[in-house]
């Protein structure tokens, strides 16, 4: 009988592994954990997500995606781990147990199915949908450029050839049309953390303008508690900020298009590395990486329970 | 399936402005078939590019003859994903 215990979260997995991981989580925790599917890629593999609920209805809830980046596989591992530790903790962790007695949790691990099939099976690299473009031989749109939120501005690009193409339209890639269509059906989302690697940062609206969000202060104050949070673990050292003061200017992300909805609480995660693997971290790094970024992202779970709005 | 075989990643540290839109310039050149795994923000903060085998000897002429500064953070690309294939079927087999 296949049971999460023998899963080897230290160890990198292929699409159907992981899927097969997550209907064994349900199993394992039936009155916590569900399995939906908001969408279809455009290669037409389901668009899974995990729901952690103790029940209520339409409850306050945080969206967590990993893997939206296909080649930054130290995410979907990460997403794993997490996912397995929030079941884990309900009950036994104080913080977890009272947020989860209030709120849910949506996690989708894969959020990028298409590219990262295809980073199994052709090209490690691999960073984009699939999706074919009109006209152009290149293949695949940057999911994090094709959001409604500053969509088309000079932090992305018109080439259908470049890393960070935008797209043809807002949401023309199904892979982020479901998410906005499922975060805008729910309309009760208060936090939405994207998890990408690598460069260690955690960020905060805007990429696509220099003006300050609304909710600068707290969010910078929030930020800075959780990088502190998760370098006490290692000592792995994140900056933290704004997209734009912290990076470059990017526009079309899923960071400001759900700060842009409401969303107060919007964070993306740059993980492990500082220049010695880039997205090739070894799986040796999995543990650590996942074990690290735990305490930040319960700082920002707990602050959203702890800050209704 | 695509190989790296050769593929180097450099870590490039454009030391101002204009070396910053000439490592832009760089990234559009569609024949090098290079590619930012971090793309060139600002004066000091590090660009990492992956470089194809065949492209390795231009894009480091670049460089060179342009001053602006670069380490190798990976030798080989396809070392790396080799080693990661062999952990990832190692966990199996047991």
């Amino acid at each position: 009988e296949r049971s999460t215990s023998t899963f080897d979260f230290a160890s990198y997995h292929t699409m159907e592994e992981i899927y097969n991981w997550m209907d064994t989580l349900v199993q394992d925790h039936p009155s916590l954990v569900s399995k939906l599917q908001i969408g279809q890629s455009y290669e037409n593999r389901p668009l899974y997500v995990l729901k952690f609920s103790t029940g209520g209805s339409n409850r306050p809830a945080i969206w967590l995606d990993t893997g939206i980046h296909s080649r930054e596989w130290i995410t979907q591992a990460t997403g794993v781990w997490t996912a397995n530790k929030i079941a884990e903790e309900y009950g036994q962790d104080p913080s977890v147990t009272a947020i989860l007695d209030t709120m849910d949790i949506f996690l989708e691990i894969i959020a990028n199915p298409d590219g990262f099939a295809f980073t199994h099976s052709s090209n490690r690299l691999w960073r984009k949908t699939r999706s074919l473009n009109a006209g152009s031989r290149c293949v695949g749109v940057d999911p994090n450029r094709n959001w409604d939120a500053g969509f088309g501005g000079s932090g992305s690009s018109s080439n259908p050839c470049s890393e960070i193409y935008r797209g043809p339209h807002p949401h023309s890639e199904r892979e982020v049309k479901a998410i906005v269509d499922f975060i805008l059906s729910h309309g009760n989302v208060k936090s939405a953390i994207s998890i990408h690697s690598y460069s260690q940062m955690l960020l905060f609206p805007y990429g696509y303008k220099t003006t300050p969000a609304a909710h600068h202060q707290e969010l910078n104050e929030l930020a800075k508690k959780a990088v502190s949070d998760l370098a006490a673990v290692y000592g792995t050292k994140y900056t933290y900020g704004s997209v734009v003061d912290t990076i470059y200017p990017a526009d079309g992300t899923a960071t400001d298009w759900a700060y842009d909805q409401g969303v107060k609480y919007s964070f993306t995660m740059e993980l492990r590395d500082t220049g010695r693997y880039g997205f090739l971290l070894p799986s040796n790094q999995i543990l650590p990486t996942a074990t690290e970024t735990w305490p930040a992202l319960l700082d920002i779970m707990v602050h959203v329970l702890e800050h209704p709005y | 399936e695509q190989l790296f075989v050769g593929d180097q990643v450099l870590r490039i540290v454009a030391s101002n402005k204009e070396q910053l839109t000439l490592l832009r310039v760089l990234g559009e050149q569609e024949e090098l078939q290079v590619d930012f795994w971090h793309h060139p923000t600002s004066p000091g903060h590090p660009a990492d590019l992956r470089v194809p085998f065949s492209s390795l000897q231009a894009v480091k002429l670049f460089l060179e003859s342009n001053r602006i500064p670069y380490r190798i953070m990976i030798k080989d690309v396809q070392e790396l994903l080799d080693e990661e294939k062999k952990n990832m079927t190692k966990p199996r087999r047991t």
